[in-house]
């Protein structure tokens, strides 16, 4: 099954 | 102080239209360089960035940083004041309590002059870092659009599988399967329709198609709309205005457990 990623894994916090 | 003057109201009302069901509450942030905005969805899934660079008014002037918080319910009520072809500047004071709209009718002696109350929001803001992308596809905003639909009837996902001269969107659902591909397509005569197909390596990476039903919200403000696909990164979907300002969507991709 595929599980929704979150943007947080990819951006990150400025 | 700001004052940002458009030609036409209707960039405005199409760009709070297209964002509006994704992000309620943001910041406008306003300076020199124009008027900018970056705003996650509640589940930090999708990420809506806008840029309005200074050359899309006239004038544009913005002496130092304002954010004027807004929420983009309340400002689409006001912008539906505005008729498409209206005149629309903006005002707000160094530090604002509201933002002030001025729709001109070009052709009647029609001055419409309304506020919007503005909002403190502590927004997060998060960092892109540059991406090269492995593929860039640029094609009509409309046809994205209908793919996106036609797709989500059968399915909640959908697979964007990019390679040499085509790429295709695939979908499995309860009801059935669905494919759809498109090759490398220009046009002379119908420009409007060129599909442009750029890889440096195949691409397969899978999305909720709720998404990006929304961001195909903004298909008005662009013929075309380009997917820029890298393995293991969010997708960008970005529609380009005049004077090089944008309108941009990253969604995170769905990955196998």
């Amino acid at each position: 099954s595929l599980k929704q990623q979150k943007l947080g894994q990819y951006f990150y916090q400025s | 102080m700001l004052e940002a003057r458009l030609e036409q109201a209707s960039i405005l009302k199409k760009v709070v239209d297209a964002i509006k069901d994704l992000v309620q509450d943001c910041n406008f942030d306003c300076n020199d360089s124009g008027i900018a905005l970056q705003a996650m969805d509640n589940s930090h899934v999708a990420l809506v960035s806008m840029m309005l660079k200074s050359d899309t008014f006239s004038p544009f002037r913005c002496d130092r940083n304002i954010a004027l918080g807004i929420n983009l319910n309340s400002f689409q009520k006001v912008l539906r004041c505005a008729q498409n072809e209206d005149i629309l500047t903006l005002k707000a004071d160094d530090s604002p309590d509201v933002v002030s709209l001025v729709f001109e009718s070009s052709e009647q002696d029609r001055i419409s002059e309304y506020d919007i109350k503005l909002m403190d929001i502590d927004q997060e803001h998060l960092g892109i870092p540059d991406t090269e992308y492995a593929a860039t596809i640029t094609m009509p905003s409309g046809e994205f659009q209908r793919i996106c639909r036609d797709l989500s009837a059968l399915s909640e996902s959908v697979a964007i599988e990019a390679e040499k001269n085509a790429v295709k969107f695939v979908c499995n659902g309860d009801i059935g399967n669905g494919a759809i591909s498109l090759r490398n397509h220009s046009s002379v005569e119908k420009p409007e329709q060129n599909v442009n197909i750029e890889l440096s390596e195949p691409v397969a990476l899978t999305f909720s198609l709720k998404y990006l039903v929304n961001f195909c919200k903004a298909s008005g403000l662009s013929g075309s709309v380009k997917l820029c696909l890298s393995n293991e990164v969010p997708l960008l979907v970005e529609y380009e205005l005049a004077s090089n300002s944008y309108l941009r969507f990253y969604l995170a991709p769905k990955i196998g457990d």
